[in-house]
């Protein structure tokens, strides 16, 4: 459940796709 | 040097020299050359062409290289600095730079403004918040009512958007970020400290004299 007191920003940085630590997994 | 060209020119347009490279960012030269062997091995995974298109980028993000992020595309995108629609190896340093933990957390904010500001219009837009929260969600299949969006979209400018203007410029970014610091976590990567462990090969491709190091 996500809450609506939620911050937009902290919800987005979630993505997999600004997640660049995969890069480094070989 | 004098007119020798090298191999890795040759093979890697725009590549530049890791002692250049190390001047221009926190990474040592040793770190340079590691991040290299990460690059050579991401570059040639569709096509062995010495540079990184969109589609090496995602698969080696997402291992799988039909997967469409607006999130991976808008990180691309800002890697591409010189908008060749790849990224070479000085773009892939410089880029990364800003990840690295010793980087300040004022260059860190600049790119995340840069990063969340998808129209680059100076501003990040409610439009724009409301884009990437829609596309976080059917990223992470998770279902919100309409209200609950517009309800997370007006506490968010509610706290950030301090004139009430409907945009966040970079002064209320700076300032809803110094409040919030975890959103900057995502900026910093402590992989780049360990480099030269991770991609230890670097050693045996070094094209630096040991004294550079």
């Amino acid at each position: 459940r996500v809450p609506a007191t939620m911050n937009a920003f902290e919800l987005i940085s979630t993505s997999q796709g600004l997640n660049l630590s995969s890069l480094f997994e070989k | 040097m004098g007119c020798f060209q090298s191999k890795v020119t040759r093979q890697y347009p725009g590549h530049e020299d890791p002692i250049t490279l190390a001047s221009q960012t926190a990474f040592s030269v040793s770190e340079v050359e590691a991040l290299f062997e990460l690059y050579k091995s991401i570059s040639s995974s569709v096509i062995d062409d010495g540079l990184i298109s969109k589609e090496e980028f995602q698969l080696a993000l997402f291992k799988n290289r039909k997967k469409e992020n607006i999130f991976a595309n808008r990180i691309f995108d800002l890697f591409d600095a010189k908008k060749k629609g790849v990224i070479d190896f000085g773009d892939f340093v410089r880029a990364l730079n800003v990840f690295h933990p010793n980087v300040s957390q004022e260059d860190k904010m600049t790119f995340a403004f840069k990063l969340y500001d998808m129209d680059g219009t100076g501003f990040i837009e409610r439009n724009e918040v409301k884009q990437m929260l829609i596309a976080l969600l059917c990223e992470s299949e998770m279902k919100l009512a309409d209200e609950t969006i517009e309800a997370i979209l007006d506490k968010t400018f509610l706290d950030a958007d301090i004139n009430q203007d409907g945009k966040i410029d970079i002064a209320e970014w700076q300032n809803f970020v110094s409040r919030n610091p975890s959103l900057l976590k995502i900026m910093t990567l402590p992989y780049l400290r360990d480099i030269t462990t991770t991609f230890p090969s670097f050693v045996f491709n070094s094209e630096v004299d040991e004294v550079a190091t």
